[in-house]
């Protein structure tokens, strides 16, 4: 019970502190268990310092830096027990041309490590530029969704209809 | 276990039977606002036992059935297959002797889901296990609705625990 | 009281109403009081319709959908009267690039129905591009914020630093 | 009232005196996630006389003042200056002599804020009421905070009903 849950936490919470300075290219990051001693009634508290600036809980960051930083754990809690399907919608929306850049590396990483097939529903023209296909949705009939495997041209006229 | 393909039939607006080849490395979905791309993955959440309306956007089940739009009437029943390679041979027991794995679920409007595998009726629980016994699931970390980001971010501490506990 | 709130909610539902044809261009949308009939306990629902689709609850439509209503309703509850500042931050996050577009004219038609300073926080070229005039935040030295002004070209750059 | 500049020293991330012209029209406000635009809100929403440190994502108001960086000590006072128009003469009678109003709001460690209009101090409600009379104020509805549209959208009904309870 408590074993356990605390394995899982110190896994986690490495895996978090290295994914953060990937995607941050630097700084530091910790979890940490609050409001309890017994792990089994303790909540999850994050804090991040990006590289620079000053060690806080998460909600003091900027909406793209938590973003970030959120994404940072998602990914932490997957590497300690890999789905073989990972779906991402829209994850990239808050972030600026630099992070999406990184976040895209990081799964360029961990279609790498892992046998796991990843979909990212996505805006993003950098984000559609770095994946290995595209299929694109379209309702040519109103209310009526169709599937087409697309190019990355075609993808930027579909997003934009 | 190896995800193939999705194919979804009456399911909201993916009205027509459509398939979604699910390919190794990273794929990406893209299109317009409200094209459709988020009910693909309430579809796969779907057909893998998911049983919170509230997170499929849904008031009840019956909503994912396709209601309907200009010059098409609505349906009575949805179903999505998700086609699974078992050629490692790690599903349960009762269905490993398949090197590929249907697994099914249906709704009919006011009578509620089924579930096969294979052709072979099963509960929702057996669905639901097969899935957990993969390090995936309705509710796997690694499917990260739209918001969801958002909602950890803003959670209470004692409600982000939640992604300790799937994990452990 | 009850007749202040109601006046107010006809006012705010008409100019939404018409806000969301301008955004969607076309469809239906409506607030309802639902909860309670007394309008001082009742709570405010929002009820959408896309050109081609059916009404339904705003809860039921996607993330950009939303999105786009959300906004529509909150511009008929600034012309109900106009600040004269108005300060949107990133609202344009889930919107594809038609949506964009069709936001920044209605943004045009605020500019010229009222007397409203606008600012728009954005990380979207496309409203970079629609904008009278930019302003970046950058942070050359770590940790510190300095604003300068700049032309569509440097400010690319600097979203993309 | 026309609002004319925005002048931050020492607050949040605008540690040196920075000053931000609000021009007619529409202006856009770009630069790189973290680089200080939602500061530049908060700090207009805070000399309007915004109460809630939770809102302005801090624990408590001294989280406010500049807390250092990379070789720079924090500092303990945070002072935001607004410029206003007043040529049309629409101020409370108390300050309408002038054509031109100065809001200052002032914060020293561990002592709370001050307030000025034109180098007069004044209390934090003097101030509410000199915006809430034009029709502005620090929880105007006019003044989307990011992630606010998110917030309307999964809000139960009940509360959302307090955008037009502020509007009536
Ligand atoms: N039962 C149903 N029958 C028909 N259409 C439905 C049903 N349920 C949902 N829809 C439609 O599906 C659309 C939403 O699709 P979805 O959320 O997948 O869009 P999206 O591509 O993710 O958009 P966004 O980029 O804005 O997130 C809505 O317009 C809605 O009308
Ligand atoms: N009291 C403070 N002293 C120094 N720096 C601070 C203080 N409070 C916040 N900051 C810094 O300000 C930054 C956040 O700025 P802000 O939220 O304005 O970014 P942003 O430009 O809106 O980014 P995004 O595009 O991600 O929303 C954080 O990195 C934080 O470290
Ligand atoms: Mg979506
Ligand atoms: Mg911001």
């Amino acid at each position: 019970g408590r074993e356990r849950l605390m394995a899982a936490f110190d896994k986690i919470n490495a895996s978090f502190k290295t994914l953060f300075q990937t995607l941050f290219e630097g700084g530091e990051a910790e979890l940490r268990l609050v409001e309890s001693d017994d792990p089994l009634e303790a909540g999850l508290e994050i804090f991040a310092c990006p590289p620079g600036k000053r060690m806080a809980v998460m909600s003091l960051m900027s909406g793209g830096e938590q973003a970030l930083t959120a994404t940072a754990l998602i990914f932490a809690v997957f590497l300690a027990n890999p789905a073989p399907i990972c779906v991402l919608d829209e994850v990239d929306a808050p972030l600026d041309d630099a992070n999406v850049d990184r976040f895209c590396k990081m799964l360029h990483q961990m279609r790498d490590l892992t046998a796991t097939r990843f979909i990212a529903i996505t805006h993003n023209p950098v984000t559609m530029s770095r994946m290995d296909r595209l299929y694109g949705v379209t309702m040519a009939e109103r209310g009526v969704s169709q599937l087409v495997s697309v190019d990355l041209k075609q993808a930027e006229a579909l997003a934009a209809e | 276990m190896q995800f193939q393909r999705l194919r979804l039939t009456g399911f909201k607006s993916f009205v027509e039977p459509t398939e979604l080849r699910i390919e190794p490395g990273l794929t990406a979905v893209v299109g317009p606002n409200g094209c459709g791309k988020s009910n693909l993955l309430e579809a796969l959440r779907w057909v893998m036992g998911a049983n919170s309306a509230k997170a499929m956007r849904a008031e009840g089940m019956d909503d994912v059935i396709f209601a309907g739009a200009d010059g098409r009437p609505g349906r009575s029943r949805a179903e999505v297959l998700l086609q699974i390679d078992n050629s490692d041979r790690t599903a349960p027991a009762r269905f490993n002797e398949h090197a590929t794995l249907e697994v099914v679920r249906r709704i009919d409007r006011g009578a509620g889901s089924t579930y096969r595998i294979n052709g072979q009726e099963v509960r929702a629980r057996d669905v639901q296990l097969l899935f957990a016994d993969a390090s995936t699931g309705a509710n796997s970390p690694a499917l990260v609705r739209q918001g969801q980001i958002s909602e950890l971010i803003g959670a209470k501490p004692s409600n982000r625990r939640r992604i300790l506990e799937e994990a452990a």
